[in-house]
């Protein structure tokens, strides 16, 4: 996966994803857009697939957007024997729609996703209504090991997230981040708008062969939020 | 060329049971396809598996509301084991290591 998330040059927050996963071509198939509404009104909005409860891409209206990274950290068996035994761990996703679902600004909602405990290790890349809300954290099962926050003032008016620590190198064979900060700064701070960063979520390998869809999103803006099925 | 995928309403002021009736019964010929696929992916199944059981036949001791109620409504709509569904939605939390 990448996620990206920025400020442009009016201070407004923008985010973007790209989800790749294995089984790509299925997935592609069942990938759907969901309302949440209570009330006859839309709680929050997620793109997920025709059968997960839980959400790794969402957005709560003038509030906050919010995306889940994979990060493979640990062993397999450890994640289930916390989902077992520690009953306050929650699974990554369903801890991602609780936080949609509760959190009523950026803030509280990065406090409920770095602090809470979970079953595996993960990326939450966040961003909010604010000048300066926008976030990677890097999280661990117990508490969240790095939260990176945008500093537009510092010249970092964007973060890259892919599947690697952000203070890492990426590894040789699976460099999708360069590519992405390269499509960024080509970009502009200044010409940030629904396509051209479709234009950046699509520049390849940032989307690849394992890519089932795109979104745009910026939580002040909830309109422009919009995703697209990808077949490279 | 890119398309948007199909849009759907969940509605959270229904019983969690119901909330996912209109997508499951939508996807019915497909998602029984990938859960089986994605139970081929899971790590050491012979291990894994049994564990996953452990919390599907408790769900909700394990799982938090809505979450246990809602995959029951998709395993009952689909015709399948909650141990399907609740695989699948744990698939990340099993597979990210």
């Amino acid at each position: 996966c990448t996620s990206i998330v920025m400020q442009d040059a009016n201070g407004t927050i923008w985010h973007a994803r790209n989800l790749d996963y294995s089984f790509t071509e299925i997935l592609r198939n069942i990938s759907i857009r969901v309302d949440y509404q209570k009330g006859g009104k839309t709680a929050y909005t997620g793109i997920t697939y025709a059968g997960y409860v839980g959400l790794v891409t969402g957005q709560r209206p003038n509030a906050f957007t919010m995306t889940m990274d994979e990060r493979d950290q640990g062993a397999w068996w450890m994640n289930i024997l916390i989902a077992i035994l520690d009953r306050n761990a929650s699974p990554v996703s369903f801890l991602l729609r609780d936080t949609l679902a509760m959190s009523e600004n950026f803030t509280s909602a990065l406090e409920k996703v770095a602090y809470t405990t979970t079953a595996a290790s993960f990326y939450t890349i966040m961003g909010g209504v604010r000048v300066g809300e926008g976030a990677v954290i890097t999280k661990g099962r117990v508490g969240p090991i790095d939260i990176w926050k945008l500093d537009a003032k510092s010249g970092r008016w964007y973060e890259v997230e892919t599947n690697y620590d952000h203070w890492a190198p990426p590894p040789a064979g699976d460099d999708r981040r360069d590519p992405a900060i390269k499509a960024m700064n080509s970009m502009g701070q200044k010409s940030i708008s629904k396509k051209s960063l479709f234009n950046v979520m699509s520049t390849p390998p940032v989307m690849n062969n394992k890519t089932t869809y795109t979104v745009v999103m910026s939580a002040a803006q909830p309109d422009i939020m919009e995703a697209w099925i990808r077949n490279p | 060329d890119p398309v948007n995928p199909p849009a759907f309403v969940v509605n959270l002021d229904l019983p969690e049971e119901q909330r996912w009736t209109e997508v499951a019964l939508k996807y019915k010929q497909l998602v029984p396809d990938i859960y089986a696929i994605m139970k081929q992916f899971l790590p050491d199944p012979t291990i894994s598996l049994p564990l996953i059981r452990k919390i599907a036949a408790d769900v909700d001791k394990y799982l938090a509301k809505p979450y246990a109620g809602e995959m029951r409504g998709i395993a009952k709509t689909l015709n399948m084991s909650l141990g399907d569904v609740v695989t699948c939605n744990l698939l990340y939390d099993i597979s990210a290591f």
